[in-house]
């Protein structure tokens, strides 16, 4: 099995893969990975490592190859299907964010449950209510949902979405969410981040 | 020294201190503390040693005092200033969030390379060019920079931050920024966790 530590880094290495791929690289080592990874290459090659054998000693990776071996290992061959539930200031940034389609993220439904915002197009989606989010999850064949809604609606919201076959949640709110071991939870904290910055700051006397 | 998988769970386990003192509770137990996080009681125990011996065996950990304790752990026991660069979708709906102040940080300056989003004033911050990052970073006594610029834009003003003394970047942008050793950096990749969440999609065979 994969690691949890290494499956983080397995994003930011398919970034830098392509990365080489648009810069006409045929072929990368793990020092020059580690280099535009920002870890170095011993953990660059255990990590791939992990995903079977393809690299050549003192060659390196071919980088198509190992651009597949990545999208098939984060399961992003195809477009994955996202829905944003929950479209406030967060919501609507991450809704019109054009960098989630170049890394396998396809928005494909937007819910809130303010009647207000319930019908206004976004791109080429409309918001659709909350009321409807099962028949919504069903007929856009949602796999990963981003929850963007207030702390006290994040539970109820994320028991909706695992009822309904949603298997995967991205939660920005501020709860720890309980949800069946099958689930894949991510939880965002960007106060968090900023505490651990200042973690840091108070390390150096500051 | 503190391990900084330890460091990246002391922000989660002081808003879960802090939701016992809202419930009244004297004391809590790693157990308790375990439970509101989602982590294992003996993890509990083993990050928080690191701190320094507090915790009765048997009775637990007085509330208030490992409050101050990872407070200053975290050097939030004052509010940290915090500039956001870049006021476009991300960046605004980051300077109008009210959660950060709750958890330590104020956004005291915002900065924005547009000239038609200078001088718009956002709640009681107005908007700042880019071209007086150095004036404002000094006048405001900036400790942490938020950077939700475009890509292109991000190593370049992250260096006018670091020339200016901010010790501390919070990154959305979706490159690596090259620093200086001492400059604490978090990168943030809200795309790259959704393929973290399609690898465990992928390992279920969905
Ligand atoms: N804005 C930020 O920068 C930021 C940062 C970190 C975390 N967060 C967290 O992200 C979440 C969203 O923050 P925001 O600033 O976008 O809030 P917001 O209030 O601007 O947006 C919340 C949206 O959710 C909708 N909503 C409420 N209940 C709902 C329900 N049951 N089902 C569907 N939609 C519902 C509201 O109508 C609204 O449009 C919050 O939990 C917040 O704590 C926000
Ligand atoms: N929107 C999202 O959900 C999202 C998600 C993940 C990552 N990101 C990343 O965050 C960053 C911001 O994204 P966004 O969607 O808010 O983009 P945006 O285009 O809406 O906003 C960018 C802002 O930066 C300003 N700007 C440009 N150059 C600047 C400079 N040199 N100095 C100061 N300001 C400058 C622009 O005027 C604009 O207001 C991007 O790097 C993006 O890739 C965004």
């Amino acid at each position: 099995a994969v690691p949890p530590t290494t499956v983080d880094r397995l994003p930011v290495y398919l970034r830098c893969l392509l990365q080489a791929k648009g810069m006409r690289m045929p072929v990368i080592n793990s020092v020059q990975i580690a280099e535009m990874a920002g870890t170095n290459a011993a953990q660059v090659r255990k990590d791939l490592s992990y995903l079977g054998e393809f690299g050549t000693r003192g060659i390196g990776y071919d980088v198509d190859s190992l651009i597949t071996q990545l999208s098939r290992c984060l399961g992003v061959t195809e477009q994955r299907r996202v829905a944003i539930v929950g479209y406030g200031r967060l919501g609507s940034a991450l809704q019109s964010y054009p960098g989630f389609e170049e890394r396998g993220m396809r928005v494909v439904a937007v819910l809130d449950a303010d009647p207000s915002k319930v019908g206004t197009a976004v791109n080429d989606t409309a918001v659709e209510s909350i009321d409807e989010l099962e028949a919504v999850v069903s007929r856009e064949g949602v796999e990963i949902a981003v929850l963007t809604v207030p702390a006290e609606a994040a539970q109820a919201v994320a028991n909706r979405l695992v009822a309904v076959g949603v298997g995967a949640i991205m939660n920005f709110a501020p709860v720890r969410l309980d949800l069946p071991a099958d689930v894949a939870v991510r939880q965002a904290d960007v106060a968090g981040e900023l505490q651990v910055l200042s973690f840091h700051l108070e390390l150096q006397g500051r």
